[in-house]
Formats: C-alpha cells, structure tokens, sequence
C-alpha cells in the first residue's frame, strides 16, 4: 500500500547539509501492522511525513496506493489525507480554541459529514480513548496524556484504511498506554494498515515487523515469527 | 526542602469542578530523588507545577525551603525560581525564535551570567544532552526527543538545587533515554534534589520513593530498599 524507493530528505543549513533520510527503500503491505523504532533524532518522524504526505522527498520515490506522490497536486494529496489516512503526531497539534470533541470532528468536517453523526461519532470516540468526562474542555485544560489521547481520537474519526502515528503512547502511563495499544491492535485486526513510530517494547511487540532506522536509514527489519 | 500541607488545586468549568488535586499531603528531604507515578490525568504535572511556584493552590499550604509560597509576592516567588529552581516541562515550552544555544542561555540570562560564561556553559550542556551539532538549529528544525533535551539542558543551565522533570524521558528511545537518567542521577548524586514525574519504570526505578497518585492524591509511597 506504500513504497519508498531511495527516499530522500535533505535540509540545508547554511553550507551544512542535513540528512534527515539518507536513502530509504520501503515496503508496507496492506494491513500490515509496522513498528518504526530508533534512536532520536535517526529520522522517524520524517519518514513518517512522508510517508503521511505532509512533506515530499527531496530525492527518491514514494508511492501511496500505487500512485506516485510527486504526480499529484496539492489538492489531489489533500483530499488522498482526508479520505484514506489517519495522523496522530508527535507534537498532538491540537486546536487550541476548540473542544476536545470539535478537535475530533474536524477530519469529519473535511470529508462532509453531517453534525449530527460527526457529534455522534465524536462523542463515541472521546469515550474510547476515555475522555467521555472530559469533552467540553479545550486543549490547555487538558493533561498531556489527555491531549495525546483527543490526537488519537481524531486520527480515527474517518476511519481511516492506513493509520501512522508517530509515539501515540509516549506520555502515557503503562496502564492508559496498554488500553490504547488494545484498540489499535483491534483496528489492524480489523482491517486497518498501520505504521507506528514508537519507543515503546509493547507497542513494537504487537508488530507483524519492526523496522529500525539509523542516522536516515533503514538499519535493520525484524519480523515477529 | 518542600512541603504540601492539605494541598487543593480545583477548576471550575461551569457548575464542574475538577479536582485536579484533592489533598495533599507530601514532603520532599533535600538531596531526595524522588519519582511521582500515576494514571494520565491523576495531577502529576498539577502537583510538579504547584511544586515549582507556576500554579498556587486553591486550598492548604506550599512551603518551599520553609517559607509559605502564598506570603511572597510575584517578583519574590520569580527570583526564587531562577535561583534555584529548574524546571523541565512536558510539553517543553522552547521559545521558537531562538537557537538552541540560545534557548538554554535563557535562564543564565535572567540570572545575569555574564555572555562569554553563558555561551561556554550552554555549549557544554548541549554536548552533555548530545546535541553538540545541533546547537544552531531552531526548535522546529529538531526531532521531538531533541527539543526535550534543549528543555532538560535549559533547566539544567543555573545549576539549580532543586530539578522539576515532567517526564524527562517521554520521547526518547531507552538507550537516549539511559543517558538521561544517568546524567539525571549523577547530578543528585552531587547534591541536587530532584522531583522527576515518569512513566518510565527505569527513571521510576532510580529513586528513593516513588510517589503514586490516585485523583489527585498520593495513593501510595514506595520506598526503595
Ligand atoms: N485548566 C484546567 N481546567 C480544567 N481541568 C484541568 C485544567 N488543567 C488540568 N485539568 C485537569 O486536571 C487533571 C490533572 O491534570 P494533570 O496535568 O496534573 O495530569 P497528569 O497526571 O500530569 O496527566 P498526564 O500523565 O496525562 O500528563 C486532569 O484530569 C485534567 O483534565
Ligand atoms: N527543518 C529541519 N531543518 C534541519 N534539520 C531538521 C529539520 N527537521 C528535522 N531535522 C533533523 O532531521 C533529523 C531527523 O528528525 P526526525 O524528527 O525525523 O527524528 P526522529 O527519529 O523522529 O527523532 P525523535 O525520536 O527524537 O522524535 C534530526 O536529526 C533533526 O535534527
Ligand atoms: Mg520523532
Ligand atoms: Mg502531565
């Protein structure tokens, strides 16, 4: 369902050049379940960008459902997110002025889903991820779990077919973190493809592979027997 | 070095109110390395706020170094924290316009370090967190566990007495993570108190108590043999 082929990306600074992807070739199946793991800094979360859409190489191929990513345009790749995937990010990116169950409804919105099955839905997930006590604050009245936890939330709203999220559970109490890995594990079982930047031992542990990455690269892949 | 007596901290959201700490009692002994442990949403960043003089308590007392917090005003409560308080937030709270350099100079500044001094100390915190080729890049152009070690440098830079963590180690893989902690015990080793929140068993597994919390009390204190 994705594929890198010699993916790049490079940042510059000034004369220095930095390699955030020094040249990564990837396959995802669909419905598979992949762990990324690595040490900070070695490119997780630029690989996941990319392989989300939200950034492009700057050398190399990448291709979601067979489509080469650099043939569409911004509006082709919009409308590919808002329908096929869903983002959980590392940094929550979270809309301040809105409700925990505004913050869900918007992948809704985006895709014209009525209010009244948006709310639904939204209301439905915020217990889920068990916020159901929590829905009418907004992000700063929230803990930075719970702030993860609406991330969360949010990145299902549409149901999406390939779900990438980068630590989902990297602020959460083991107990939290174990309810969370559940439903997640539950969605790949159901369906749903699933890329999971994580340094978490229990979230790579449910795996069908682990890829890890170092200094841009793929290092090595293990697969769960 | 800190003491809660009966501390409340209550939001009012309407006719709701959140008790985001309900009753505490707790004591801190100087040179302690102490972890709070809890469930996502329990109070732990509310009570390490309380602790570092950002919040004050709605009901009960806060003293720190034996002076009730509620008796000095904003300036005095200021110049305590820039003197002796390092403070790592969960969330980080790293001022986007500045270097990284920079950002751990801050603190330095408001203490008056002079800026050859200022500049060498920041230089050698940021090697220490493993960020020596990092230091001129700005907050977004660093990973997630890269801006928590600018924040964990930055509350590092005045020396402090006492270190406040919210979860230091969130968003870093265990053998960054590792490097963390180690830096973390030497300095208590040396004499700094430490009042780290985790969920991190390992962090958890270095102090002298591990504090649990329940809605927004302590449940229960485990000492290590
Ligand atoms: N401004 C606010 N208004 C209302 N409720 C709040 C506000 N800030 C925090 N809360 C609530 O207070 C409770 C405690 O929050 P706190 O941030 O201390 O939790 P935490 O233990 O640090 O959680 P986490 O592990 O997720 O970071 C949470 O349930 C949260 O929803
Ligand atoms: N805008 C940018 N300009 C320059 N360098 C950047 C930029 N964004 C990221 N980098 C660098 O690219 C590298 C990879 O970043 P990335 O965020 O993918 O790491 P990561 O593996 O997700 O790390 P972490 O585990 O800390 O989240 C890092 O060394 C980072 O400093
Ligand atoms: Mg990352
Ligand atoms: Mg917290």
């Amino acid at each position: 369902v994705a594929e890198l082929v010699r993916v790049e990306r490079v940042y510059e600074m000034g004369e220095v050049l930095v390699h955030a992807l020094d040249g990564v070739d990837l396959q995802i199946e669909r419905g598979e379940y992949a762990a990324i793991m690595g040490r900070s800094g070695s490119g997780k979360s630029t690989l996941l960008n990319m392989m989300g859409c939200l950034d492009r190489p700057t050398a190399g191929t990448y291709r979601l459902t067979n489509r080469d990513v650099a043939e569409l345009d911004d509006d082709e790749l919009s409308s590919l997110r808002g329908r096929t995937l869903g983002f959980i990010f590392q940094a929550y990116n979270l809309i301040p002025h809105l409700t925990v169950l505004e913050n869900i409804e918007v992948p809704m919105d985006y895709a014209g889903v009525g209010p009244r099955e948006s709310r639904e839905r939204a209301e439905a997930l915020a217990e889920r991820v068990g916020l159901g006590d929590r829905a009418d604050h907004r992000p700063t009245q929230l803990s930075g779990g719970q702030q993860q936890r609406v991330a969360i939330a949010r990145a299902l709203a549409n149901d999406p077919s390939l779900l990438l999220a980068d630590e989902p559970t990297g602020n959460l109490d083991s107990s939290t973190g174990q309810e969370i890995l559940d439903l997640l594990t539950h969605l790949n079982e159901a369906g749903t493809t699933m890329i999971v930047v994580t340094h978490d031992a229990k979230v790579a542990g449910q795996a069908h592979r682990t890829i890890h990455m170092l200094d841009g690269r793929v290092d090595r892949i293990l697969v769960r027997p």
